[in-house]
């Protein structure tokens, strides 16, 4: 059992530009 | 507020694309799910764009992709 994704989706915020995938720490 | 149309992404490079159509999903979702609006969005904002502008243009559409995305989001982060 890994440590799945629990950050994901990343999150929108208005008027903060978006990075898509990339908000998630790797 | 003007709809968003595609000949006006087309113009914009692809990360602001995301974001213009980021901030129109945002303020529709809100008023439903205040929670967790910048999630759904998240997630909405990984479909294709010619599709998400569909989305955008059919509020009945858009209600059904909100409710599918808060199940997996739910589902998602439900403990196990």
């Amino acid at each position: 059992s890994n440590g799945s994704s629990i950050s994901w989706p990343p999150e929108f915020h208005p008027g903060v530009p978006w990075k898509g995938l990339q908000n998630i720490d790797p | 507020q003007e709809p968003l149309t595609a000949s006006m992404l087309a113009k914009a490079p692809p990360q602001e694309q995301k974001q213009m159509l980021g901030e129109r999903l945002y303020h529709l979702i809100y008023p439903l799910h205040p929670s967790l609006a910048g999630k759904i969005t998240g997630m909405l904002l990984e479909i294709d764009n010619s599709e998400v502008l569909l989305l955008l243009e059919s509020p009945a559409s858009l209600r059904s992709k909100i409710e599918e995305a808060v199940t997996v989001l739910q589902a998602h982060q439900a403990p196990e």
